[in-house]
């Protein structure tokens, strides 16, 4: 979704 | 995934072993802040919940399993293997000094006011300052072990390559994480003293004692 746009980075 | 990214985890990676080695081969915790590992413990748990509701990749739950389980094994090593050697009197930063402004940060400015998403929030917000209890401790004793401070080179690298991986993201993917971002500035302008008397001190082989 939108908001776990930055989620794949640690 | 860019170089910047790349070169950052792994620098990430290598202060947790750095970490974990110095403690195992001299079995010694001594001039490392107990407190600022319970943050690092604290930021991983309530980071990586997506690991139970999204899959991204192999390499992604490797890590994030790695940085979960890493920061316990530290805080056990710390508080209950090598207890003894563990300089409590100098680590005397209250936490409830950053984690209750950060939590109250967190539900404040957030993308999504739900719980994942606060957590996650959280999380950045607190790891941007959990080193704070480490460099107050150092302040005491004004030195550090050359390999603490290989320690927290790498780590404070880490945040630095990403601040470059967002930069190379902004301009190649558009992507934009404007709560990361800053955090990390945040984070990364707290480790320039730091930086400093790294490359002034250690690179030349000297210890890293802080000025009077």
């Amino acid at each position: 979704d939108e908001t776990s746009a930055g989620k794949d980075e640690l | 995934m860019n170089i910047f990214r790349l070169i950052g985890d792994m620098s990430h990676l290598l202060a947790i072993v750095l970490l974990l080695l110095k403690m195992w081969k001299t079995r010694s915790c001594a001039g490392i802040s107990g407190k600022s590992q319970i943050l690092f413990a604290l930021v991983f748990a309530t980071r990586y919940l997506d690991l139970f509701t999204a899959f991204i990749s192999a390499y992604n739950s490797t890590m994030k399993l790695f940085f979960i389980s890493t920061s316990l094994v530290t805080v056990y090593l710390m508080y209950f293997k090598f207890r003894a050697t563990y300089d409590a009197n100098h680590d005397t930063f209250r936490l409830e000094f950053l984690v209750v402004p950060v939590g109250g940060l967190a539900f404040l400015v957030n993308h999504n006011f739900s719980p994942l998403e606060i957590l996650w929030t959280f999380s950045i917000y607190l790891e941007s300052v959990a080193i704070l209890p480490q460099l107050f401790m150092m302040s005491k004793t004004g030195e550090a072990e050359t390999i603490t401070s290989h320690y927290l080179f790498a780590l404070g690298s880490y945040r630095a390559l990403y601040i470059l991986n967002w930069v190379f993201r902004y301009y190649f993917e558009g992507f934009f994480d404007l709560i990361a971002v800053v955090a990390g500035c945040v984070q990364t302008i707290l480790y320039c003293d730091f930086f400093y008397l790294y490359i002034t001190k250690v690179l030349k082989g000297k210890k890293l004692s802080l000025p009077a």
